[in-house]
């Protein structure tokens, strides 16, 4: 049973364990620094009136990520990987016997900065959201069509940065949906907070739909 | 004998076979999108006039990276990774194949864009270069210290970024040489074209040094 096997075989577990207790679990794939954090603090802003939410975060050498999620009350577990390019199912089913899962609604877990190996590795996330940032230029879906097939939201972020780059949003979307037409994909700013609303609502639907 | 240790003993044979042919390699790691192949660019058009030049580039999935370089007239190899979080010291060593190393002085390596795994894989470079960008945030240098102990010079690309960023290059850099005191570090923009005579003559530097 090769390691794509058998962590298919720990996702599909995990998404088991999950969907008896009613709890909705999110990947947020994406590259190094594309802002899979700052958006996961914002969705947790907006979410934590009407949901019980919980953080797990991949970040192996500093706990910057986890302190900022935990300082808005919300439960944080670090997931511990070593040397890790990607996270696993073995992982994520640690971090579930830490979790309480009859007092959580929604699991939003942070993925490596890693835009090709995590597409290999499902979690056993009820959806998964990849996070591209203008910064990377124009070809970041392009280049890595396996991540792109495999997520279910795309969010392209710091759209307030896309002009000074030179980089067309309207083009990546468009590589997006040449790929996966029905890929739903929204432009963002986190700084300015364009395109949030549109991500929630999206997550928010995966939430409730309880599929 | 392990995966790395094997890859280790790969990358030695590559070292031994380059300094054979005087020739030199260099191998630019960093995040995706961080500017490896613009400053890679930028050093062709730098040295094409003083130095036979080689680029071999890890793209696994389109050819805009190989394609920009080899418009400038200089051999190209793309080296095949299968879903590739990193090159290795065999991918590299089947391109020197294809390389006549009696007609070059310089090898600028494009590692993928992933600030984890390569660190662990020497290619037999004469030096290694990080690249990231201030785009990526103030914690890359924090986050990913296994990348920059094994580094001989680490750019900090897209300076012209850094203030609508809200990012200090300066804290980058004291981060950097917290974790190895005399470790080169250039803020460069590859936009504006600043800092990229130092990175320049640095490489230069390195590639005239012979050893
Ligand atoms: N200009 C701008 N900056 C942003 C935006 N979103 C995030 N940032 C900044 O981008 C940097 C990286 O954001 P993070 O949220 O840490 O990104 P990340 O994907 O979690 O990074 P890693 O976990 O290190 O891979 C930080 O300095 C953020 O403040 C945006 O929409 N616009
Ligand atoms: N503003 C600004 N943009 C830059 C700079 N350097 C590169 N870019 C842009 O950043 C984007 C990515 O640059 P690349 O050179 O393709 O980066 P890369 O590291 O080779 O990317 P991958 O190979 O895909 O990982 C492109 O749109 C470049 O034009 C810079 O100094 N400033
Ligand atoms: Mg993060
Ligand atoms: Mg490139
Ligand atoms: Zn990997
Ligand atoms: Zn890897």
């Amino acid at each position: 049973q090769s390691l794509l096997q058998a962590n298919a075989k720990l996702a599909a577990e995990n998404r088991a364990q999950l969907d008896h207790h009613g709890v909705t679990a999110i990947d947020f794939m994406g590259a190094i620094g594309s802002g899979k954090t700052t958006l996961i603090t914002r969705l947790v802003e907006k979410f934590k009136d009407q949901l019980n939410l919980a953080v797990f975060n991949g970040d192996a050498t500093t706990v910057d990520d986890v302190n900022l999620i935990a300082s808005q009350g919300v439960p944080t577990v670090q997931l511990a990987t070593v040397n890790g390019c990607h996270l696993d199912a073995n992982l994520v089913g640690k971090a579930l016997l830490k979790t309480d899962l009859k007092k959580v609604d929604l699991i939003l877990i942070e993925n490596i900065g890693n835009l090709i190996c995590p597409a290999e590795f499902p979690l056993g996330s009820r959806a998964r959201v990849v996070v591209v940032s203008v910064t990377e230029g124009p070809y970041m879906v392009k280049k890595h069509p396996h991540m792109f097939l495999g997520a279910d939201l795309v969010v392209i972020n710091k759209t307030d940065l896309a002009e000074v780059m030179g980089v067309k949003v309207a083009d990546l979307a468009r590589d997006a949906h040449t790929l996966k037409p029905d890929l739903k994909v929204v432009p963002t700013s986190c700084k300015t907070g364009a395109g949030l609303d549109e991500v929630a609502a999206a997550l928010l639907a995966v939430t409730k739909s309880g599929v």
